[in-house]
């Protein structure tokens, strides 16, 4: 185990015990800034732990970030890791962050499904969903990205267990989306929702479930292009951009519709690294680049929410 | 432990709506057990589709009869597989 978070290979992927480990080592180092939550427990019964990133203050206004709720994306939570890893190094040091978090608290919950994630380790890593059991069939796990209450059990998704996007029986029925939802509503001052899938190299806002625009779909798609262009600009990766059912398909059900539909205005998806020559096997030597041009884009989008608070 | 010797990924560019529905029933056929990377959406947004080795062959198969053109992205799935534990392995020592 590692013994300090500086001992940490962010250039490399870890196992959960080796993240949450991390995590603690974080926490212990910087008290006055971060802290960690549980908010909930998986299936399997694994601890679902979120990081709080605060200056201070009472209920301020946050910005929640999630990675890793489809396991196999081995980039996201690796993203994750060094993501919460350079708001602690840049607090104090760069003004633009600094002034975010004496404004919001920043919530990032970086293995968002533990089970799935553990199993991706252990015995299949090409496993997307939860690993809770489906009744009446022999096909285990849901796709926890089409299990929130937001168009839920559409065509966007699949009503059949062995479907890798099977919405579940019921909207919030995997404990991994209840969590998230129960937090969010009772914490109540939510302003961003940032969840961070990979690959293919979009940002996307709502609808997913439905055609018609979000009521504020011109500033979402304004900041959007500005998020991708910070993006690009440091090693010239480029993202397509727009509302989830116009760049790429109907999905029902999904985190960032659900988020919005609840009084989240910023609510985002990310697709991050790559175009597909290594898909969900990204080599680890990509993992500190995608990390840092991805940063340039959250920076963009927390900057907006921090400016413009509703 | 899932081994993945043999398997490919495939992308593979629908050219219009009728072969993206072409995909979509490819995928429903449960025997195949292919897995969507990236799900047939729409014509021109490429298709990634990881096949198993068992499968390879007839997935070819109806890709090139309904001449819906593919390439291989990925040759063994398990090669990756295997490099990507032996970084991990060196990365903690």
């Amino acid at each position: 185990f590692e013994r300090s978070s500086n001992s940490f290979s962010f250039s490399s992927y870890h196992t959960i015990e080796e993240i949450y480990s991390w995590m603690d080592n974080l926490v212990t180092e910087n008290p006055d800034l971060v802290s960690k939550i549980q908010i909930g427990q998986s299936y399997e019964k694994r601890p679902l732990y979120v990081l709080k990133f605060s200056t201070g203050g009472v209920n301020r206004p946050a910005i929640w970030i999630d990675t890793g709720i489809h396991s196999r994306e081995w980039i996201t939570q690796a993203t994750g890791v060094w993501t919460a890893n350079k708001i602690v190094t840049e607090y104090g040091k760069d003004a633009s962050l600094t002034a975010i978090l004496d404004t919001v608290d920043i919530f990032f919950e970086i293995v968002t499904n533990p089970d799935g994630f553990a199993y991706t380790h252990s015995t299949n890593r090409m496993w997307r969903k939860t690993r809770s059991i489906n009744a009446g069939s022999s096909c285990r796990g849901v796709d926890p990205n089409r299990n929130w209450d937001a168009g839920f059990g559409g065509p966007g998704s699949s009503s059949n267990p062995c479907a890798e996007t099977y919405h579940g029986p019921s909207p919030h029925s995997e404990s991994e989306v209840k969590s998230i939802v129960d937090f969010v509503l009772s914490h109540g001052n939510v302003k961003a929702l940032l969840s961070i899938h990979s690959y293919s190299q979009m940002l996307l806002f709502p609808y997913g479930y439905k055609a018609e625009p979000a009521p504020d779909h011109q500033e979402l798609n304004d900041l959007a292009r500005e998020a991708v262009a910070a993006l690009a600009a440091l090693h010239g990766t480029k993202y397509t951009y727009g509302s989830t059912i116009d760049t790429i398909y109907r999905a029902d059900g999904t985190t960032t519709d659900w988020s919005y539909d609840n009084g989240i205005k910023y609510s985002y998806t990310f697709e991050l690294r790559d175009t597909g020559r290594y898909g969900f096997l990204l080599p680890a030597s990509q993992i500190i680049p995608t990390a840092e041009e991805t940063w340039l884009a959250l920076m963009k989008i927390m900057e907006h929410v921090r400016d413009n608070l509703y | 432990q899932k081994l993945f010797v043999g398997d490919q990924v495939l992308r593979i560019r629908a050219s219009n709506e009728e072969q993206i529905a072409l995909l979509r029933e490819l995928g429903k056929l449960e025997d195949l057990q292919i897995d969507y990377w990236l799900s047939p959406a729409q014509p021109g947004l490429p298709v990634d589709a990881r096949v198993p080795f068992h499968s390879l062959q007839a997935v070819k198969v109806f890709l090139e009869s309904n001449t819906i053109p593919y390439t291989i992205t990925v040759d063994d799935v398990q090669e990756l597989l295997d490099e990507e534990k032996e970084a991990m392995m060196v990365s903690r020592k």
